[in-house]
C-alpha cells in the first residue's frame, strides 16, 4: 500500500458515495446513465468473486463489499426507486458494443486461462470503458449537473492515481501487471477531455455545458 | 513479479 493507491481508492469511494448521495438527496437520477452504473455493477461483481476464495486484508475485503454494495444500491435507485426520473431517452449507448468485444478480449488476452482469472480480466477491460455511456449521455444532452461532474472527476482521478501506484510498485516492488496498466491508461485517457472541461469550467464556478 | 499471482488491488 502506497499513498497513490490509498488516495486512489478513497477517490473511487468518494465518487461512488457522491453519486449515491446525489440521487438520494435530490430523489432523482436525471442526467445519470443507468447503463454505465449497470456496467460498474458487473465490473465489481466479476472482479470481486475472489471474496469467496481468498482473503487479502480487512481493508481489501471491506472496500470490496462497500464497492459492490454501493454499485447495486445505485442501480436499484435508478431502475426501481427513482425510475420515474431516469432519463432513458438520452441513455442510448449500445452497451453490447462494449461488453461483447471486451468479453472476447478477456478470453484472448489474460494471465491465466481459468474462469476466475478470465472474469477478473473481463472486469478490468470493462471498467476501462464502462463510463462511455455516461460520457455519451452528457455529449447528447450537452450539459451535466455540477455534482455529476464532481462524481466523474473523482472517478477519473482514481484510475490516474492507480497509474502512479503502478509506477511506484514497479520501482519499489518489481510488481508489473500489463493488463491492468494498459486498461488503466485507456481508462484515464477517456477522461482527459472531461478533465479539461472540469478544470476550465466547473472549477471556475461555471456549469458544464457543451457548445451546441 | 510479472503478471498477477493474487488480486491485492481493488
Amino acid at each position: 500500500m502506497n499513498v497513490f493507491r490509498l488516495t486512489g481508492d478513497l477517490s473511487h469511494l468518494a465518487a461512488i458515495i457522491i453519486l449515491l448521495l446525489k440521487i438520494w438527496k435530490s430523489r432523482s437520477c436525471a442526467g445519470i446513465s443507468g447503463k454505465s452504473q449497470i456496467l460498474f455493477a458487473l465490473v465489481f461483481t466479476t472482479r470481486y468473486l475472489d471474496l469467496l476464495t481468498s482473503f487479502i486484508s480487512l481493508y481489501n475485503t471491506s472496500m470490496k463489499i462497500i464497492y459492490v454494495g454501493c454499485a447495486y444500491a445505485t442501480v436499484y435507485l435508478i431502475y426501481a426507486k427513482f425510475r420515474a426520473t431516469y432519463d432513458g431517452n438520452h441513455d442510448t449507448f449500445r452497451v453490447e458494443f462494449l461488453v461483447v468485444p471486451v468479453g472476447g478480449l478477456a478470453f484472448l488476452v489474460n494471465h491465466d486461462f481459468s474462469p476466475l482469472e478470465i472474469l477478473w480480466t473481463f472486469s478490468i477491460y470493462l471498467e476501462s470503458v464502462a463510463i462511455l455511456p455516461q460520457l455519451f449521455m452528457i455529449s447528447k444532452t450537452g450539459e451535466a449537473e455540477t455534482i455529476t461532474t464532481h462524481y466523474l472527476f473523482c472517478l477519473g482521478v482514481y484510475r490516474a492515481l492507480y497509474l502512479f501506484n503502478w509506477i511506484w510498485r514497479f520501482y519499489f516492488e518489481g510488481f508489473f501487471d500489463m493488463i491492468a496498466i494498459v486498461a488503466g491508461v485507456v481508462q484515464t485517457i477517456l477522461y482527459c477531455d472531461f478533465f479539461y472541461l472540469y478544470i476550465t469550467k466547473v472549477l471556475k464556478g461555471k456549469k458544464l455545458s457543451l457548445p451546441a | 513479479v510479472i503478471g498477477r499471482t493474487h488480486h491485492d488491488e481493488l
